[in-house]
């Protein structure tokens, strides 16, 4: 536990005194290896620790708590404000349908997020449907179809070899049938691949999207920078959602995410079935990060 | 990266920020470069560049050192059974290693031992068509231990060269499907003994630190000789690989490049270590 660990670092500090850059210097050094252990990016962190070193330089000890709490709550305050403020809701459009586009790296669980997505927008009473716009790999359009029928959403289906068609067709037949929201599963695709970015920036152009998802898993590691950078400097992200997070990954990547763009984390993928989905809480992620 | 101007403290901090940035993890990082400041002082290293190319080879020595010993099959099938953490590549690899394998004219059966995702079977029946091999498979839900016994049997009694085995992503935290893992193995040894001969943990080139955790789970129930790192393709470095060699001794056998059938590489540590610092 990090508090443990920066109890040593801060021994000599204890009940009086104010904190300066040089006694805490120790202490944050743990911090930044808790960090690094739990994956958030190298520059990330360095940027972090100077914050929290300005922050806590020049506090006063305070009585009741050891320092190395102390210190601790500096950090945990600083990573739940970057972290991410308000919950940031699904985007509503003025009038139907709402264009969702599901975005992401291969096996980030972009397929898998939108069941998830078409069953708690199903619960509240709107109309979805489900757009198979991954022309590549083998069985996607059976595989969200399936999905589909899990929870019990219509799924368009065209086995074209167009994803911008594909999607064009799939917006006009929510707009003619009178569909809530229609969620666009796209490819999963490299960001430094520029011909398929070229592909998400056509389909972006053609429909419009109110909100456009960037799909990341939780096990990401120092690559998350790179690839939320990307993303986001081709397409008009929205939001976020960090996948895989049932297991024991830290999640560093939710820091480095939303250190580069800015752009809010709206949901938490926590397992398999079309029901594992909660919304991003920032002090429980911080929480985790710090282990 | 460090060039021709002398080694001081810079030079270590810009090392262990590669390293880092390239998943090696911090505890690994810190035990290469500790070892690196013994290799100073006894070769007597200078320069920035010299300097460089020792962390590389430093780095080459520990991806070389794991033994991952290999069962060679007493009589046919081999048995190859492919396992990780959900979205990895499992499917994808399986499908590139079973082409390899038929078009150097061995005789390759699939088995569809993921019963429980979506269109999991379709998926990888489409690989079996492309690679122009036998699939083996049940309906959704079936036993997946009972889909890899009956491929591993048919197999034997056919006297196939090789099976490859595709199994469900699972996370390591969820212990039924981990204890699920552990019986397809015993199993498969009960359809062909000696087998499984070879246990691939395929793991993704974006994953952190988590991976370490992946290979020792994974390992306590069933025994994994080497692993595939996939998606080298995009922009993360796997170093994660290097912390799984160092603590655990299990080599890389084979990198994943891409999403075409061709798309497969057997491992070279000397390469994957100086691209660690580009
Ligand atoms: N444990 C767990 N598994 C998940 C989660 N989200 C997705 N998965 C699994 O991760 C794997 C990949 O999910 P997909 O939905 O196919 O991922 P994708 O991004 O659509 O993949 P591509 O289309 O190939 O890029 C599947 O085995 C999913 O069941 C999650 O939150 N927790
Ligand atoms: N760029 C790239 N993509 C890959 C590579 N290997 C696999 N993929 C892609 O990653 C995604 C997931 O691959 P799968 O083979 O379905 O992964 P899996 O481990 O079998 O997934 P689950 O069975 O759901 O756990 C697919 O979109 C693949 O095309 C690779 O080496 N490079
Ligand atoms: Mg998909
Ligand atoms: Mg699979």
């Amino acid at each position: 536990d990090l508090s443990q660990k920066l109890e040593g670092a801060f021994k000599k500090l204890r009940g009086r005194g104010v904190l300066t850059p040089e006694n805490i210097k120790e202490g944050l050094r743990e911090v930044r290896r808790a960090l690094l252990e739990a994956d958030v990016n190298f520059k990330v962190a360095k940027d972090f620790i100077k914050r929290v070193e300005e922050k806590a330089s020049g506090q006063e000890v305070l009585k009741g708590l050891n320092p190395g709490q102390q210190v601790v709550k500096i950090v945990h305050e600083e990573l739940v404000g970057l972290l991410g403020g308000e919950l940031v809701p699904l985007a509503k459009a003025d009038s139907p349908p709402t264009v969702l586009m599901v975005v992401g790296l291969q096996g980030a669980g972009k397929t898998t997020l939108c069941g998830k997505l078409a069953q708690r927008i199903k619960k509240s009473g709107r109309r979805v449907l489900l757009v198979a716009a991954d022309v590549y790999r083998p069985a996607a359009m059976d595989q969200l179809k399936v999905v589909g029928e899990g929870v019990g959403v219509e799924v368009f289906i065209q086995r074209i070899d167009d994803a911008v068609k594909i999607c064009r067709a799939g917006v006009e037949e929510a707009n003619n049938r009178g569909f809530d929201v229609v969620i666009l599963d796209t490819a999963g695709r490299l960001h430094i691949d520029d011909e398929l970015m070229g592909e998400l920036q056509q389909i972006e152009s053609d429909v419009k999207p109110h909100e456009t998802l960037l799909v990341v898993d939780g096990l990401t590691g120092q690559d998350a920078v790179n690839v939320a950078e990307s993303f986001n400097e081709k397409l008009g992200l929205t939001g976020a959602v960090l996948t895989k997070m049932d297991g024991d990954a830290r999640g560093g990547a939710a820091l480095s995410m939303r250190h580069v763009t800015g752009v809010p984390i709206k949901f938490v993928g926590v397992g398999e079935k079309s029901d594992a989905l909660e919304e991003f809480h920032p002090d429980r992620m911080a929480s985790r990060i710090l282990g | 990266l460090t060039g021709r101007k002398k080694i001081d403290e810079e030079t270590f901090e810009d090392l262990e920020e590669a390293l880092i940035m390239g998943d090696v993890g911090v505890g690994t990082s810190e035990r290469l470069l500790d070892r690196l400041r013994e290799r100073v002082k006894k070769d007597r290293i200078e320069t920035g560049e010299v300097l460089e190319e020792a962390l590389i080879e430093e780095v080459e020595q520990i991806l070389l050192g794991g033994e991952g010993a290999v069962t060679v099959p007493e009589a046919k099938p081999r048995v190859v059974v492919m396992v990780g953490v959900n979205g990895t590549g499992k499917t994808t690899s399986l499908g590139k290693l079973a082409h390899y394998h038929a078009s150097n004219g061995e005789r390759v059966m699939v088995a569809a031992a993921d019963t429980f995702r979506a269109a999991a079977v379709d998926q990888l029946r489409v690989w079996a068509d492309r690679a122009k091999v036998e699939i083996v498979s049940n309906e959704s839900g079936a036993d997946p231990a009972a889909v890899a016994f009956d491929a591993v049997s048919s197999a034997r009694s056919r006297e196939m060269d090789v099976v490859f085995v595709d199994t469900a992503g699972r996370l390591q935290t969820k212990v039924n499907l981990m204890e699920e893992l552990r019986k397809i193995g015993r199993v498969i040894g009960k359809a062909c003994p000696g087998a499984p001969h070879e246990v691939l943990l395929v793991l993704d080139a974006t994953t952190g630190q988590n991976a370490v955790i992946q290979a020792k789970q994974f390992g306590d129930v069933i025994d994994i000789t080497g692993l595939v790192l996939t998606k080298v393709d995009g922009t993360a470095k796997g170093g994660v690989v290097v912390a799984i060699s160092d603590e655990l001794g299990i080599p890389v056998r084979y990198l994943g490049l891409g999403e075409g059938i061709d798309d497969l590489q057997p491992f070279d540590a000397k390469a994957f270590a100086e691209a660690l610092f580009k």
